[in-house]
Parts: C-alpha cells; sequence; structure tokens
C-alpha cells in the first residue's frame, strides 16, 4: 500500500529489496542449498586487494607505465616486500611499511626530485615528498616550488664558532642540480610546507 | 584448539616485538590468499 | 528511450573522465551542463540516471575481457557520485537526503540482480563502487577537506563526514550475508576495508563505534547462525578465518573497541570460537605494559593499574531491564527474596539452540547472565573507588554473596554460565580482573558450597581450561589464575576425583 510500490521508479525493484527482509528477521536454521550455492559463488567472486585499489582513470602523460614487454604483468606493481627492513617502527606513519615506501628509501636524491616533479598528484608524488622530508631533511618551498636542504658545516676547534649552516636548493627548472643559495637567502618558515 | 596465529599475524604485518604499527589503514583484504598486492593507503597533496 | 539516452550521457562521462583529471574544470563544465539540461536537475531524473549509469556499468563489466579494465565505467561512476555529494548546493534537498537516494538506488539495482541471476550474480562490480566510494570520499576529506577551497562548502563537509559514515554503514547493515549470501565476502571486504574500518574506529568521540560494532556483531550472528558442530561448510570456514584476521587487525590497531565492547561482542560470538574469544578478551589497551602472568610471586594487590576501573562503552544495566532494580537493591542490601527474583528471571522463555561444548542448547538466557556479572563487577569496581579495597574484596560484600549465591542456589547450567562469564572478565590487569580473579580464587576452595564444592571446582577449572588449551592469544588474568590455582596449596587437583576420570586433563595438569 505504501506510495513508493506505486512509483515507477521504484516499483520493480522494491519487492526484491523487501524480500530479503525475510530472512533477516528469520534467518534459515538449516542453510538452504540455493543459500550454500549463492555462498560459494560469492567465495568464488571473492574481491582481491586489487578489486579495492584505488581506480585511476586518467594517468598523466608521464606517469603512464612505460611499454613493457607482454610478459610483463599488467598489474599495477605493488608487490610486497618480504623482508623487514630494521627499524621501520620509528616513523610509526602508515606508509613506513609499505613496499613502495620502503623502495625510494633506496632511492637518491635526483630520481626523488623526478619522481616529485614528474608524477604530479599521484600517490607516487606524495611518497617521494614524504621520502624526501622524512628521511632526507629536505624542505619544500611553497612559493618557488623548490626543495631546500639546510647543510651544517662542523668548523674546526678555534674558530668563533663551532659550526657553519649554508642552505642548498635544487633547480629543477634549468640545471637539474642542487645549487648553493646566494648568501642573502633568508630562511622564512612560512614559506615552507609543513609535511 | 584454533590455530597458531602467528603466520597470520605476519600476514598482516604485526610485528612479533611489542610495537605496534597500524596496519588497517593499509588493510590489503580480510584473507592473505586475497591480499596478492599492496593497496593504495588514504594520502593527501598539499595543494 | 529515455534511458539510452541516459546511457551515452553516461558514456560521455566515462570517456571525459579518461581523458582529463577528475579535478579538471572540464569535469565541473560537464556536470553543470548535465544539471542545466535536466539530467540530474530533479531527484525523478537523477535516480532515472543513476540506475541507467549502475546497469550499464554492471553489465560492462559482465561484458569485459576478465584481464582488461572491467572496472572503467564503475570508476567513472563512484567519481560522479562523489563529486555531487561535493560539489553540488544543498538547499533544498540536504546532503544526508541525497547520500540517502543514491545508496537508495544502488540497494534497489543491487537486490534486483542478486535476487533474479542468484548463482550468475558476481558481487565484484558492486563491492569496486562502494570501495570506490570510500576511497574518493577519503580523497576529498584529507586533512579535513583542505582541497575544497570554498569555505562554506569545507565547513558542510566537515560537519557531514560523521554523517557520511554512519548513513554507510547502515546500508552496509542492510547488505549483510543473512540478507544477501551471494554478496557475503565482498560485505566482509567492506566492512573491514583501510578507507572505512579505522575511520569509523577513529571518528570524534567514538562516533563510528556503535555502527562499526553492528556490523561486527552481523558476521558474528551469521557465523553462529551456520557453524555447525559436526560441520562447518568451507565457505563459513573462510568467513570464519577473515574474522579472526580483521579482530587481530583491530586489536593491533585499536585494541580500545575491543575491551569497551566485549560484553556486546561476547554476546554474539559463536560459544565454540575459543580463540576469537581469547583474541578479543587478550586486547591490552595501548602503551599499557604487564608483568609475566607466569611468575608464581606476582600479587596483583601490588599491581597500581589493578585498582583501575575498565571502560564500558555500553552499560550492561541497559540489558537488565526488569532486573535492574532487584539487582541494585540486593547489591545496596541483600536478602532472600530479591535473590529468588533474580534467580527467577534468568531463564529464557524457550530454548536458545547454541552449538557449544558439552551442551547442545541454553535454557538460562546467557545475555542476562552476563549483564547481571559484569554490572556486579563495574559496581564492585566503583565502591573499591568510593570507599576502600576490603569493602568488596570481602566475601561478606553483596557482590560477593550475589554471585556466590547465584552458583549455590543456581542449577548446573546457571551454576556453568555463571563462572563462565566470571572468567570472561579475567583480561589485563584493572579491578575486573583483580576482584574477579579473588572471587573465583575464593569459591574454588570455600567451604561453604559444602558437597557443591566439587562441580564448583570442576566448574571453574572447565572454564579455565577451554581458555588455556587452545593456541594463544591466552588473556593475562586468565593466565594468572592458571598459574594461582596450580601453585595454591590448599587443594592439590591432581586429587580432584573428576580430574582422575579424564586421565588426558590429568596429564595435563600434571604437566602444567
Amino acid at each position: 500500500s505504501k506510495r513508493a510500490f506505486k512509483n515507477p521508479l521504484f516499483n520493480s525493484e522494491l519487492p526484491f529489496w523487501l524480500d530479503t527482509k525475510n530472512t533477516l528477521v528469520q534467518p534459515h536454521d538449516e542453510m538452504p542449498a540455493q543459500m550454500a550455492a549463492q555462498l560459494e559463488s560469492s567465495l568464488l567472486n571473492c574481491p582481491d586487494s586489487l578489486d579495492a585499489d584505488s581506480p585511476y582513470l586518467y594517468r598523466k602523460q608521464l606517469s603512464l607505465p612505460h611499454p613493457t614487454s607482454i610478459f610483463f604483468p599488467n598489474e599495477p606493481i605493488r608487490f610486497v616486500y618480504t623482508f623487514e627492513t630494521p627499524g621501520d617502527h620509528t616513523s610509526g606513519d602508515i606508509y613506513a611499511n609499505t613496499s613502495l615506501a620502503k623502495i625510494l628509501t633506496k632511492f637518491d636524491l635526483d630520481t626523488l626530485f623526478f619522481i616529485f616533479y614528474h608524477y604530479q598528484g599521484t600517490y607516487e608524488q606524495f611518497l617521494a615528498a614524504r621520502e624526501l622530508s622524512i628521511n632526507r631533511d629536505w624542505q619544500f618551498n611553497k612559493k618557488d616550488r623548490c626543495w631546500y636542504y639546510k647543510e651544517i658545516e662542523k668548523l674546526p676547534p678555534g674558530m668563533n664558532k663551532s659550526e657553519e649552516e649554508s642552505w642548498r636548493y635544487f633547480d629543477y627548472k634549468k640545471s637539474w642540480l642542487a645549487r648553493r643559495c646566494n648568501s642573502d637567502f633568508v630562511y622564512n618558515e612560512a614559506d615552507f610546507e609543513k609535511l | 584448539l584454533g590455530a597458531d596465529l602467528s603466520s597470520m599475524l605476519h600476514s598482516l604485518g604485526i610485528p612479533r616485538d611489542s610495537k605496534r604499527q597500524a596496519v588497517l589503514a593499509t588493510f590489503q583484504s580480510p584473507w592473505a590468499e586475497t591480499s596478492r598486492s599492496e593497496v593504495e593507503p588514504t594520502f593527501y597533496i598539499p595543494a | 528511450t529515455e534511458t539510452e539516452k541516459y546511457f551515452l550521457v553516461f558514456t560521455e562521462w566515462v570517456k571525459i573522465l579518461q581523458r582529463v583529471d577528475v579535478n579538471d574544470t572540464v569535469v565541473l563544465a560537464f556536470i553543470q551542463q548535465m544539471v542545466d539540461k535536466g539530467i540530474i536537475s530533479t531527484s525523478d531524473s537523477l535516480i532515472k540516471f543513476i540506475k541507467a549509469a549502475l546497469e550499464l556499468s554492471v553489465l560492462s563489466f559482465k561484458q569485459s575481457d576478465p584481464t582488461g579494465e572491467v572496472f572503467t565505467a564503475i570508476d567513472a561512476l563512484g567519481k560522479l557520485l562523489v563529486k555531487l555529494m561535493v560539489v553540488q548546493d544543498f538547499n533544498e534537498v540536504s546532503r544526508a537526503d541525497f547520500t540517502n537516494m543514491i545508496f537508495s538506488v544502488i540497494m534497489l539495482i543491487f537486490s534486483k540482480d542478486h535476487s533474479q541471476n542468484s548463482s550468475a550474480f558476481n558481487e565484484r562490480p558492486y563491492f569496486r563502487l562502494l570501495s570506490n566510494l570510500f576511497i574518493e570520499w577519503s580523497f576529498a576529506r584529507g586533512r579535513n577537506f583542505a582541497s575544497i577551497t570554498n569555505k562554506e562548502t569545507r565547513k558542510e563537509l566537515r560537519n557531514f563526514d560523521v554523517e557520511f559514515y554512519n548513513i554507510f554503514a547502515s546500508y552496509l547493515h542492510s547488505l549483510q550475508p543473512f540478507a544477501f549470501p551471494a554478496f557475503c565476502f565482498a560485505w566482509v571486504s567492506l566492512i573491514s576495508h583501510r578507507m572505512f574500518l579505522p575511520v569509523m574506529l577513529s571518528l570524534p568521540k567514538k562516533a563510528g563505534w556503535e555502527k562499526m560494532l553492528i556490523l561486527i556483531i552481523d558476521l558474528f550472528k551469521f557465523l553462529d547462525k551456520y557453524t555447525k558442530k559436526d560441520s562447518v561448510t568451507d565457505a563459513v570456514s573462510v568467513i570464519y578465518k577473515g574474522t579472526l584476521r580483521i579482530i587481530l587487525g583491530i586489536s593491533n590497531d585499536f585494541p580500545e573497541f575491543l575491551i569497551e565492547n566485549h560484553y556486546q561482542l561476547l554476546n554474539n560470538l559463536p560459544c565454540s570460537y575459543f580463540q576469537l574469544k581469547n583474541v578479543v578478551l587478550s586486547a591490552i589497551p595501548t602503551k599499557m605494559c604487564f608483568p609475566n602472568p607466569y611468575n608464581p610471586t606476582l600479587q596483583l594487590s601490588n599491581l597500581e593499574s589493578c585498582q583501575e576501573c575498565p571502560s564500558v562503552f555500553y552499560d550492561p544495566i541497559n540489558d537488565l531491564s526488569t532486573l535492574k532494580k532487584p539487582v541494585d537493591n540486593y547489591l545496596r542490601i541483600p536478602s532472600n527474596s530479591l535473590l529468588r527474583t533474580i534467580l527467577g528471571s534468568v531463564f529464557r522463555s524457550e530454548y536458545d539452540v547454541r552449538n557449544g561444548v558439552g551442551f547442545d542448547f541454553l535454557s538460562v538466557d546467557s545475555k542476562v547472565v552476563r549483564a547481571i556479572v559484569l554490572h556486579v563487577g563495574v559496581e564492585a569496581g566503583l565502591e573499591n573507588e568510593r570507599t576502600s579495597s576490603n569493602a568488596v574484596f570481602n566475601p561478606e560484600s553483596s557482590y560477593y554473596t550475589l554471585l556466590y549465591n547465584m552458583i549455590h542456589d543456581g542449577t548446573a547450567e546457571l551454576k556453568f554460565q555463571v563462572i563462565e562469564v566470571m572468567v570472561e572478565q579475567l583480561r589485563y590487569p584493572n579491578i575486573h580482573t583483580y576482584w574477579f580473579n579473588y572471587v573465583l580464587l575464593n569459591m574454588f576452595t570455600s567451604k561453604d558450597f559444602g558437597d557443591q564444592i566439587a562441580e564448583v571446582q570442576e566448574l571453574i577449572l572447565r572454564c579455565i581450561l577451554e581458555r588455556i588449551i587452545v593456541n594463544k592469544p591466552h588473556p593475562w588474568g586468565v593466565s594468572i589464575l592458571t598459574t594461582q590455582l596450580l601453585n595454591q596449596d590448599e587443594v592439590n587437583l591432581l586429587e580432584l576425583e573428576f580430574i582422575k576420570t579424564v586421565p588426558e586433563i590429568e596429564k595435563m595438569l600434571t604437566l602444567m
């Protein structure tokens, strides 16, 4: 008698939905054959981690997986590192234990900067930024979009101060090199991203 | 009698020592057999 | 037809998302056009469009080459739905109503597909869609919706976030295996999804705990219904393994959730799942460390942590309805008439068929017994804080005498159930573990039981052994009591008649 059952938008599906309420209120004591078959088919179609992975319909040009031989698996390369690299539990964040984050700890700065500047908006860019800031102590400047690094130089004893700090930045526009900042560089915390 | 859970704990990424490392945020699937690849956890990229 | 028009529009949507990033302004322009052209401007047209898009997506999944990209259309639909939840300005319809409408349409299409093509039904496209809704919403909510530039919208979304998850959880409750068995494995994967379970357990002020508990209880009830003594189907045993792994993950990341909800979880856990029961009861508060339970010289009275009251998310008193008054009155001033009232109210109106170890049905309501025993423990813990320890660590106290009398005057089944629930309270170091340890130790050697003492001792040992002989983990409090019983010299366990009659138990105790 409910209006919804007269509504052409719903009346062809509602009875099926209502039907399921019976077994909710009064589950079968013994599993009927049909239900056992449905459970079986559910087990066979059980979604796996690839089904649960993040959907990417559009891949930026550069971040498309480079053409590999047809024998390579075409699933996203998210193989699982088996060995425990020591001290993993220090950072305590949820990424430390993932294979990709572990792989990035092995990359050199050049590669990390390449990923950061060329894989915009991707998880890989996020991990590269995380590796640069947490493990390599670089800081990202929101204004000029360069990564900066503070170098502390231990001075030999006898000088008026024990250490000298100097700054470097990675020049991704022209030389693709880490260069020394000129002497008038002043570190302004507000310009840097809190990652 | 249940089962020896050490392999299940290992497949979950729960370390033997007492240090807790969050596992649910990178939980691939309820079963080890269907957790054949890692899944992308939530992440945030500042503007 | 109108539906085919919707198919065309949706196909365009899918194509656009394969060419530009979902945050590109082209995408917003396309949505604007859909509104201007009346595709999604009224709820009726929106419903028809979503129905068409979902049917087309599921069809495209079924027709795609399984080794290729089978989810392209479904992924595009997920992005559209969340985009609409985020970017639209909700003045006539609220965001909650809009979300409910979307889920309702998905449910209706899903129910028809699940029922009509029963064995040919495939759960994967629906799993993928719901998983994507979690993921897309998770992207939108990153750093507290920092990516939403519009201030007003950002504020609305922050306020809507908890509601989004609770609405989603209520639809997952409708999708549970009793209702949709062909969606069972997808459902187990969804309730434990990396962008749902940990979020529900960490929403502010535990706002997701209640609904998350309902979903886990749905899972336990399904297992309980179809775990038969003699046979368990493959599917059910795989569901069990998945459940065990999920609870282990929760115990690792959010032990407090298991600690504060053990009462409700145990009310619905299958009786024979001892290892899963131990996993739930072995949860330890984050950062708590505690002494080795096998150290025979350990005194609980010396442990600071054994004075703390464990927090309980759902007060068992809520389940005591008519019994609340008699129990509380008895705790204040014990009386036989109150005791008779309590003893008379623990029985069920009809048998509860359970797959227990050593029994097939219960005539005593195990939930009522669990509620009474835990309530007594909670009150004893509070009394211990309010007045002093010897007010409750004393066989004359009303807390002790109520449990004692329920055992003394109760049937063998009631004896068993009261003792079993007391042993369930032996967990990590806290005042419940300490007090029930005291009560059980006392009862084990209490002369007051007279000729019932052998039965009481047998039941206590049985309730401990069934928790100790299974594979680890073993709750700290159970290990403590086992060590104490083995080391106490008032009763030589190996001399007990009922031990001698079961050689394998006798041998095991000798070993222990």
